[in-house]
């Protein structure tokens, strides 16, 4: 057996089907239940079914793709897939609805994949075992229609038997009273408190018999008041760890509520500007009065300009500011945010800046709004995706023939824009993503390779509608969303840290407030 | 023909590999190339890993395995393996659970 990821730190379990309306679903829950049985009579588990999203293990029937980014193939080859414990999908079991599940008793293979024998191999995952190449093990990963019958091989029964344990007994197996040989004795299994009947041949016999009986009974009595306080202990410590579980939870809580009202801040005020923006009228150059400056890219807004007698615009605030593209070019930083970008050379943050895109590059569109994404092709030539059209510069030149349309590269025609664009270090191949999709671009015939898009989950921990990504002279690529950034790890094909560090402290230089934690320290 | 119909069993074969963790995940972006030892050193982990006589070649043996319905889970140190930072609560488009 192999014991895979964490366990649970409890060991009374919560299952909820979520198909609750399916047509078998009085079958599938039966059949789950039967198959929790099997692994509660095998360790000190227990479960309980409730309906209820916050279930520790979430029972789920799916077709093909269904948002975990591990695709379901239709009939046949893959039936099903679970999470190791934890927290949000931790735990939880995928049935792949495709194939033609017996939720019956018969284990017939004409009526279809055996639910039972699956449920119980998945659930095995959900408590923390990995896959057995043992044959006969329920944890082998293929699929067999062996008898259950309530019986658990070997393999599983000590793997999970590590992970919580067996049943609790009372008390452990004591060394029974040596009796003579002379003597009957009927004895229960030696778990249990044991029965005498003797017949005994002589009075000393009788005495010694007695006086092991009493010594036999005192141990029993000072087990049995071990046993209470241990349990006592248990329970103090079972106790304390749920206070302290609900604490952590109340904290985490606060924590996404926190980033749920600053997200939805952030929307909003961006949602303000593109609204402003597009209402905006031409400026004409005689303009003498006050445009309104409601125009926000963030909640920071840094007001540079105090001549009232120019057009005021309002740029976006160096440290609290999402990054619409980010670039290596030229072997300078380039950061787009709105019409707006931010250049970063060895000496750091340019003066002056941020600046209109439009300063160094005027092909742009007039009424610019945002650059969706930017990077510098192996020709050097500068590539600028907006909306649904592409822009290649040489240097600052717009090339003959741009823009083109998304199309052009392969890419449908119905794409409305694209979020990122780079070149991999990890194989120097340029990449696009838009919302939960990717694509790879052949270099030489500057489409879209066969085989894509493919989903964004292969960015292990980056997640889907990302706002920016790009490579970094130290190799490594970067990944970018809202105020955050991951460095993404190549070898292990996930970011290098779980928790999104905050962009502007490393790519803006910006110091931390009084009150900020280093995300390191944290 | 057989020589056609052997290099699509062995695309085959390579995606199982990939797809179950008997090779790195990450060849199936970078469709990194591979020695034949590399290759061969995955099918008889595979096979062992199933209890089919181990040749380190695409044999019956392997081939009835391979088609054989299973568990979507890896084999070996899975991507599946549950860890917080391959969640994005808001995003996946899945099912708006919040943290229990």
């Amino acid at each position: 057996y192999v014991l895979q990821g964490p366990k649970w730190s409890k060991t009374a379990l919560t299952w909820s089907l979520v198909n609750r309306t399916m047509p078998d679903a009085t079958n599938v829950r039966r059949m789950v239940s039967r198959a929790l049985s099997v692994w509660e009579n095998n360790s000190k588990l227990t479960f309980r079914e409730v309906s209820s999203e916050q279930a520790d293990i979430q029972i789920l029937f799916a077709r093909l793709g269904h948002g975990d980014g591990y695709k379901f193939d239709g009939p046949g080859q893959v039936l099903a897939h679970a999470f190791y414990p934890g927290d949000g999908r931790g735990g939880d079991a995928h049935f792949d609805a495709d194939e033609t599940w017996n939720f019956g008793e018969q284990t017939d293979d004409d009526q279809g994949t055996n639910f039972l024998n699956v449920a119980l191999h998945e659930l095995g995952h959900s408590l923390g075992l990995g896959h057995s190449s043992d044959q006969k093990a329920v944890m082998f990963p293929w699929y067999q229609n062996n008898e259950v019958d309530g019986k658990l091989p070997d393999d599983d029964r000590n793997g999970i038997q590590e992970l919580y344990g067996s049943k609790q007994k009372i008390w452990g197996p004591l060394r029974p009273p040596t009796t003579p040989t002379t003597t009957t004795t009927t004895m229960r299994p030696l778990t249990y408190r044991p029965v005498y009947t003797h017949k005994y041949n002589t009075n000393r016999e009788r005495n010694d018999q007695e006086e092991r009986s009493r010594e036999w009974e005192r141990q029993w009595q000072e087990r049995e008041k071990q046993d209470r306080e241990r349990q006592e202990r248990e329970r103090q410590e079972q106790e304390r760890q749920q206070q302290e579980r609900q604490e952590r939870k109340r904290l985490e809580w606060e924590r996404q509520e926190r980033e749920r009202q600053e997200q939805e801040r952030q929307k909003r005020i961006r949602e303000n500007w593109e609204r402003n923006r597009n209402k905006e009228p031409v400026t004409p150059p005689t303009r003498t009065t006050l445009r309104p400056t409601n125009r926000q890219y963030t909640s920071g807004v840094h007001r540079q300009n105090h001549h009232h007698n120019k057009p005021q615009k309002n740029k976006p605030d160096n440290c609290m500011t999402y990054y619409d593209a980010i670039s290596m070019i030229r072997g300078e930083l380039f950061i787009f945010r709105g019409p707006y970008l931010w250049r970063i050379g060895k000496n750091g943050l340019y003066p002056g800046y941020p600046t209109e895109t439009r300063r160094h590059w005027s092909a742009l569109p007039e009424n610019l709004t945002k650059v969706d994404a930017v990077y510098e092709n192996k020709q050097r030539q500068i590539v600028f995706f907006i909306g649904q059209r592409y822009y290649v510069f040489n240097s600052v030149n717009l090339a003959p023939g741009f823009p083109k349309p998304l199309a052009s590269l392969g890419l449908p025609p119905s794409l409305t824009h694209i979020d990122a664009s780079f070149v991999w270090g990890h194989n120097n191949r340029t990449y696009l993503t838009s919302g939960t999709l990717y694509w790879r671009i052949d270099d030489y015939t500057g489409q879209v390779e066969l085989d894509y898009p493919r989903d964004m989950s292969i960015w292990s921990g980056v997640g889907y509608n990302i706002d920016a990504a790009f490579q970094y002279l130290d190799g490594k690529t970067y990944f970018f969303k809202n105020l955050g950034y991951w460095e993404f790890n190549d070898d292990r094909m996930k970011v290098a840290h779980a928790k999104a560090k905050k962009s502007s402290r490393k790519w803006m230089q910006c110091s931390m407030s009084v009150n900020e934690v280093d995300d390191d320290q944290r | 023909s057989a020589k056609s119909k052997n290099a699509i069993s062995e695309d085959i074969m390579y995606n199982y590999l990939m797809q179950f963790d008997y090779l790195p995940k990450s060849d199936l972006e970078t469709g990194a190339l591979r020695t034949e030892k590399q290759l061969i050193d995955a099918i008889r982990s595979l096979q062992t890993f199933g209890n089919i006589p181990v040749t380190g070649q695409i044999d019956s043996a392997t081939a009835r395995l391979i088609q054989q319905p299973r568990c979507g889970v890896g084999d070996k140190n899975s991507a599946y393996s549950f860890s917080p930072d391959n969640l994005d609560h808001g995003s996946m488009g899945f099912r708006a659970r919040v943290r229990r």
